[in-house]
């Protein structure tokens, strides 16, 4: 077995030196790790399973890399080697990434991006990760379905200000504010996105073109009371039934309140609130914007 | 009040500007502040000595530029258009902003007709996305389009200038509410005593019925 | 105070809270 385990290594190395990554992959895929004709330590095992999952994952292959980190994620938790660590947080962000989990991504890459040391063992953790993994993560926060967790971890994102200083900020500031993107923008970050966040989806939309709808729509009832579909449609630059189809998935999803008159094909945009909520919403603005003139009289001494 | 706290430094920035340069230079400034995307109020620099006197000067159509951006309307800038200077983009998208300020004063629903009228707009879609991304991004109004009933309903709008006159009517409305709140207070006031007293009635009510009741076991037994 | 003017313009456009028909109807 030692033999075949050198020789497996070998051969590895160089399917990796030729980038031939799934190759490599399936050759220390070969080893077998657990084995009882040899002592085995974790380390090794962990370190294998994780040099497995990256070289798959370097062929966008979740599904063989997720096999490994499982395997991982059993070692993983004893182990005092910082760089595996890191890398199996690295590979696991990556394999949700991949399998569109985009939340669940979107907080370990966030995780990833605070890592205050600079070294970890031999391995220097450069600025330009940390940033690449904090633009990850708001990539994957933009693409997640809207919903209440989504929100909070915008408003996480927005806050932390080293996501001022990413070319990805102003879609982020956008979002953040429900306001509405256009198709330029949309387009902009449509560039930044890897394939298989453009990837296209049972339902014939992409992962971009349903995130981007569902946000627009959802940033469309803050404005409308009510829109017909074809406005809607140029709102969105998209078809009106494509904005139709969304719509009435996310109103079924409880994701937004409202109803479609298929007949006058309208769609209401129910305000949350009822009307003597509305006028408890407006009453608070109201002496909220009294305080503020109270505290601006007071600012000035009158 | 955020648009007030956003354009307060942009303000002194201008006033500051003003108050230093002389005539010719001051034309240079009010193109710049009726050109500024943040700045919404004007009044400050038009009560500056230095501007006021540009009046019957040369310069005296800037002066009257710059009351238009205080207190009026692009409707009215078309009206008098041959008596004030040119017009660049962004000093007409901000008029036609100030317009929406302006209607948003008299009432809290604007037809569709009437904006797409006063902001020489051509259709629904350009009328939305002017007060979409001209209005409401901006902060200067919050409020709900509603396409059925061709309407804007306008839920906050920032102060423009006062115009001459028009305290005395906020005067008014602010005795007004004034009043009204006091007497709502008395109200609730009168209804909570009346409450009070209702319930000390019942508990006596109640005493004496169970009062009563012993009576009557006694009685019995 | 000019600012102070124009909040308070500001603050007053928004009386009265509420009018509408549904809410008048609400609220009795």
């Amino acid at each position: 077995e030692e033999q075949v385990l050198v020789i497996r290594e070998k051969l590895a190395d160089l399917y990796e030196s030729e980038q031939l990554w799934s190759k490599a992959a399936q050759m220390l895929s070969g080893i077998d790790l657990d084995s009882g004709m040899r002592v085995i330590d974790d380390k090794f095992r962990l370190t294998k399973c994780v040099q497995i999952a990256r070289l798959y994952l370097e062929d966008d292959d979740a599904v063989n890399a997720e096999a490994f980190i499982n395997k991982a994620s059993f070692m993983v938790s004893n182990s005092q080697h910082e760089v595996l660590n890191l890398q199996y947080k690295v590979c696991y962000a990556r394999i949700l990434d991949l399998k569109r989990k985009f939340l669940e991504a979107a907080l370990r890459y966030y995780d990833i991006s605070q890592i205050e040391k600079r070294q970890i063992g031999d391995e220097v953790i450069d600025e330009d990760a940390l940033e690449q993994a904090l633009a990850a993560a708001v990539t994957c926060t933009i693409l997640a379905a809207a919903g209440p967790q989504r929100s909070r971890v915008l408003a996480t994102l927005y806050k932390d200000e080293r996501c001022s200083r990413l070319k990805i900020y102003p879609i982020l500031q956008k979002v953040y504010l429900e306001r509405i993107l256009r198709k330029p923008e949309i387009d902009t970050f449509s560039e930044e996105l890897k394939a298989h966040q453009k990837a296209l989806l049972p339902d014939n939309f992409t992962v971009l073109d349903r995130a981007m709808i569902e946000h627009n729509l959802l940033s469309a009832s803050k404005l409308y009371t009510n829109i017909s579909f074809d406005e809607l449609g140029t709102l969105l630059g998209i078809e009106p039934h494509k904005a139709e189809k969304i719509a009435s998935r996310m109103i079924c999803e409880d994701r937004m309140r409202g109803s479609i008159d298929q007949v006058e094909a309208v769609i209401h945009f129910e305000d949350d609130n009822e009307e003597l909520q509305q006028w408890d919403q407006q009453i608070f603005g109201l002496c909220q914007a009294l305080n503020d003139v109270l505290d601006s009289m007071a600012k000035k001494g009158l | 009040m955020d648009i007030e706290q956003k354009q307060e430094e942009i303000i002194q920035q201008f006033v500051n500007e003003a108050s230093n340069v002389k005539a010719s230079s001051l034309v240079t400034v009010i193109a710049q502040a009726t050109s500024h995307p943040s700045l919404f109020a004007f009044s400050e620099i038009l009560a500056l000595p230095n501007v006021t006197q540009l009046q019957g000067t040369e310069h005296s159509i800037y002066l009257d530029l710059l009351r238009m951006f205080a207190h009026g309307t692009w409707s009215e800038y078309k009206r008098n258009a041959g008596d004030l200077p040119q017009l660049k983009p962004n000093q007409v998208l901000k008029l036609k902003q100030l317009t929406v300020l302006t209607l948003a004063e008299a009432n809290k629903v604007l037809p569709y007709d009437v904006l797409m009228q006063e902001l020489d707009v051509i259709n629904v879609r350009e009328l939305e996305d002017f007060l979409i991304n001209e209005c409401m991004y901006v902060g200067i109004v919050r409020g709900k389009l509603d396409q059925l009933r061709r309407c804007f309903q306008v839920q906050f709008a920032a102060g423009r200038d006062l115009r001459p006159g028009q305290l005395g009517s906020m005067i008014h409305t602010l005795s007004n509410w004034l009043s009204t709140s006091d007497n709502l207070l008395i109200t609730i006031q009168d209804k909570i005593k009346w409450a009070d007293t209702m319930s000390e009635l019942d508990k006596k009510h109640k005493k004496e019925a169970e009062e009563r009741m012993e009576e009557v076991k006694k009685t019995l037994s | 105070e000019n600012s102070l003017l124009r909040q308070v313009s500001s603050l007053l456009r928004r009386l009265p809270a509420i009018e509408s028909e549904k809410f008048q109807d609400d609220f009795l």
